[in-house]
């Protein structure tokens, strides 16, 4: 799954 | 959250201490790039936007803060302090910020994972990071005798993106569906750029001489 970027990373 | 990210993090953190450190004890940022600095500075700004409209966790939203407060700081040391604003190498530090700005702001234009502001503004933050070392890489080549909380300084930085990569092949294994082609590519980029700085910072660590990179 390509979704939205890893927003849970600095 | 594994190791491997916490590591990257705290390095990550630890090399602004360093920077921090360096420009307070010696009263001095000789060697150190503004324009780097700058950069890293548009680049939390760009991708903490969503600092108060999307709550991951308290850990990450301190360390927004924290590395947002620092970068400001860094540049308040540079260009605002008496005493260390004029010890600056204004004339080394000559790295155009549009190659940079430019370039990366096509490619978020171009390749993104969605066509909305947010998405397109974090992803130049991503693209951004990757070269946002170049014009200090390109300053330290120029200083003779580089001191050594500099060296670790960069050393420290180029190691949280290595970490990170870690930290991806692990999340790759053990969390579904995850696929960061953008952050990825990326991150690869960015560290590749430091393999020849650590070729030389290792050498001069391991020979037990002062850190000089060939012009």
């Amino acid at each position: 799954l390509v979704g939205l970027n890893a927003k849970d990373e600095l | 959250m594994n190791i491997f990210r916490l590591a990257g993090d705290m390095v990550h953190l630890l090399s602004f201490v360093v920077l921090v450190l360096k420009i307070n004890a010696t009263k001095s940022c000789r060697g150190i790039s503004l324009k780097t600095q700058e950069l890293y500075t548009l680049v939390f700004v760009c991708r903490y936007l969503d600092l108060f409209s999307n709550f991951i966790s308290m850990y990450n939203t301190t360390m927004k803060i924290v590395f947002l407060g620092t970068s400001f700081a860094i540049l308040y040391l540079m260009r605002g302090h008496k005493v260390i604003k004029v010890t600056y190498d204004r004339e080394q530090d000559t790295f155009r910020y549009l190659f940079l700005v430019l370039p990366c702001a096509l490619l978020a234009l171009l390749i993104h994972n969605a066509w909305t502001p947010f998405e397109v503004v974090w992803t130049f933050s991503i693209y951004l990071e990757a070269v946002a070392i170049l014009p200090q890489l390109v300053l330290l080549q120029r200083t003779q005798n580089i001191d050594n909380l500099t060296g670790n300084y960069v050393f420290l930085l180029g190691l949280y993106r290595g970490l990170y990569i870690l930290n991806w092949i692990y999340r790759y294994f053990t969390e579904p569906h995850y696929i960061q082609w953008i952050v990825w590519i990326s991150g690869i980029v960015q560290t590749i750029l430091y393999l020849d700085f650590f070729y030389y910072y290792i050498k001069s660590w391991k020979n037990n001489v002062k850190l000089a990179l060939p012009s």
